[in-house]
This record gives structure tokens, sequence and C-alpha cells, in this order.
């Protein structure tokens, strides 16, 4: 048994839920945010046999591509007159963090 | 040190949160939702000494029950008119599911 | 790879995530409860080179300071009349508690 935990953009949520269900997976997802952004993203885990666990990544690749993102990020660049510029940047958010973790005991009823 | 994570239903949460911090061990607690179902639960983690995950899953089985659920499924089932007719069904929906991973590392002050 | 979850006081949680993105960390964070005083706090996790594990813990322990809190616990402690009198106490809650799991497979685009 391993876990499987991953970190997607919001608008992909449903959409993968929806495809790891369809595919019988049993998945539980929790609202987070990103450290950087300080925006919501999801992240979502799946406990999963061994052997499925590629098969589980090839449809988050599947289901949650990479987005470029206009954003001014929280920490303010001070100019010339030390007056709060806003720099906004484009910032390439990927579709999709994925962790594998081992799980030395499972139990399920 | 073992990571004892567990997703259990709402209506069990108090009381598991209860139990255990009786028995000294220490929680934290996430709102989460299942992936099916797209319904709020609970999921739990505690680090737990390697001699204690047993008792730490005795304590969920004592009280974490099995429910039936009569839902109505988010995805719609097309009748013969195109009609959207959402069937209800009886999901099992378990006491709880228990993930133990090894912890490498343990840092608490 | 491994993965470093911590749960810090919520207080400390802005001045933590600056701190680790800072040092070009990449982490996330979910909003979570203690068992014990049921009250909010913050879960973190990044994902990290095994090489670079204890200077994340080091930054953990330059922001995260313990704090004494007095609280009135949840449960009531009846006096001798059987009123509910709720005697505040002094708990002391530490700056952090840090969890270091193995990471078996690590995929990001
Ligand atoms: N310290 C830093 N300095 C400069 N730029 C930075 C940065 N940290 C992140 N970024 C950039 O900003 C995007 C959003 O990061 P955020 O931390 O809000 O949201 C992240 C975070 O919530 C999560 N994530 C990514 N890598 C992670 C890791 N190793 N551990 C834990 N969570 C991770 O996935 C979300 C998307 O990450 P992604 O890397 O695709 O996209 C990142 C990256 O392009
Ligand atoms: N291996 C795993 N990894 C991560 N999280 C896990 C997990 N196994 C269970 N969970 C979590 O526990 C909740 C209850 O699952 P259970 O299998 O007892 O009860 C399930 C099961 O009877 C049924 N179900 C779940 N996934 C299904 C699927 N793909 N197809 C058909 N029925 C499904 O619906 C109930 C509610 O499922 P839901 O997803 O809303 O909520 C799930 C999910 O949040
Ligand atoms: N091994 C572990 N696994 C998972 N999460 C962990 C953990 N150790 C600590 N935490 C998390 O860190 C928070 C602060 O814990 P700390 O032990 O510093 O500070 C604790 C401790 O001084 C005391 N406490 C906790 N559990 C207790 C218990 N069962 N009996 C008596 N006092 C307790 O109350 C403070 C607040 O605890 P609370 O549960 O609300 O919140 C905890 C919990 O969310």
């Amino acid at each position: 048994m391993k876990l499987v935990l991953m970190v997607v953009q919001d608008k992909d949520a449903g959409n993968l839920l929806s495809a790891l269900t369809e595919k019988d997976f049993n998945v539980t997802k929790l609202a987070s945010s990103g450290g950087f952004l300080r925006e919501g993203n999801t992240t979502i885990f799946a406990g999963v046999d061994a052997g499925q666990v590629s098969e589980v990544i090839g449809i988050i690749e599947e289901v949650c591509p990479v987005r470029e993102k206009i954003v001014t990020p929280v920490s303010p660049m001070a100019g010339p007159t030390n007056a709060y510029i806003p720099y906004p940047i484009e910032v390439p958010i990927g579709g999709a963090v994925i962790f594998v973790m081992d799980v030395e005991k499972y139990v399920k009823y």
C-alpha cells in the first residue's frame, strides 16, 4: 500500500476527483493554500496498491495542465520614492506535485 | 515514531478526539471531504510511538462504526427520455480508513 | 526527497511561510486544529531534498517560539455542588512538532 499525496490547482480538482473515482480509486480532498502565492489550491491523498501508483500518476498528468499566471506577489517592492509599486510577474504554476510514500500498515473497515 | 493518518466520519470526530486525548495521545484534525460523495469528513493525524500504534487503532475501531447511507450521487444517470433522474443508492460508509507511515526524524519543542 | 510535515501556532504561520519561501523552499499550508484544545493551528508540508531537511528544521526553530497559554479546557470539571466550574489552566504550547517522512517517488511538472 502506498499513499499518493498531490497538490493541484483548484480549477482541476473536480475533474481529478471524478477521473480517479471513475477508475475506482478512493480519495480524500483537503483545502490548502500555496506558501508562495498564498492562494487556495487543493491537496488530495489516495491510499493505492503499489502496482497502481503509475496509473494514478498518469490520470493526474492527463487532467492537470501547467498554466501561466500573472500575479502581483504579496511582498511589496519599494520604488525609488519608497512608494509601494506592486510589480505584476508571470509565474508558471505546475499541473501537480506528487509525493508517493510507503504505508507500513493499512486498516479499513 | 510512526504517523497514523485516519479518515473518519464527521459524526465520530469529536468522540474520537476525546478518546485519543484522554489516553494522552496528541492529535491534529483537518477538515476534509470524500472524493466520491463530495461530502465533509474528518482527517486526523497522530505521531505515535511504534509500540502504541495498535492501541490507537483499537480506539478508532471502538469509537467509529460503519454506517449505511442513502445518497443521491452527484453524477446524473440519464433516463430513457434523457431527463436527469437522480437515483438514490445505498452506500456503506466505513468507520475509518487508517494509514500508518514511518517517521524518519521527529522534532518537538 | 523527504516530506517535512509540521504543526505550528497560527501566530507564526505567516512568518514561517515567508521565511521558507525566501530560502526557495516550496510549501503548502493546511488549516488544522489541535485535538486537545480544539483551537485552530496550522499544518504545513514541504517536499525537500534530504540534504536540506536540517536547514528547514532550523528555520522553523528560529521562527516558531514556545508560548504559555491560559485556557479553559472544553471538558467541565464538576464542583462540589455539581455546578460547572471552568478551571482555567496554563498549557505550554510548543513552537512546533515536525515529522520527516521518506518520499519513494516524486513527480512535479
Ligand atoms: N520559494 C519560491 N520562490 C519563487 N517562486 C516560487 C516559490 N515557491 C513557489 N514558487 C512559484 O509560485 C508557484 C505557486 O507556488 P505556491 O507555493 O503558491 O503553491 C505551490 C505549493 O502549494 C505546492 N507545492 C509545489 N512544490 C511543493 C513542495 N515541494 N512541497 C510542498 N508543496 C509544494 O504546489 C503549488 C504550485 O507549485 P508550483 O511549483 O507548480 O508553482 C509555484 C512556483 O512557480
Ligand atoms: N484508500 C483511500 N485513500 C484515501 N481516502 C480514502 C480511502 N478509502 C476511503 N477514503 C476516505 O474515506 C471515506 C469513506 O470511504 P469508504 O470506503 O468507507 O466509503 C465509500 C465507499 O463505500 C463509496 N466509494 C468511494 N469511492 C468509490 C468509488 N470510486 N466507486 C464507488 N463507490 C465508492 O462511497 C463511500 C464514500 O466515499 P468518499 O470518497 O466520499 O469518502 C471516503 C474517502 O474520503
Ligand atoms: N504527536 C503529535 N501528533 C499530531 N499532532 C500533534 C502532536 N503533538 C502536537 N501536535 C499538534 O501540535 C499542537 C500543539 O501541541 P503541544 O504538545 O505543543 O501543546 C499541547 C500540550 O501542551 C497540551 N496537550 C495536548 N494533548 C494533550 C493531552 N492528551 N493531555 C494533556 N495535555 C495535552 O495542549 C497543547 C495543545 O494541544 P493540541 O492538541 O490542541 O494541539 C497540538 C496538536 O495539534
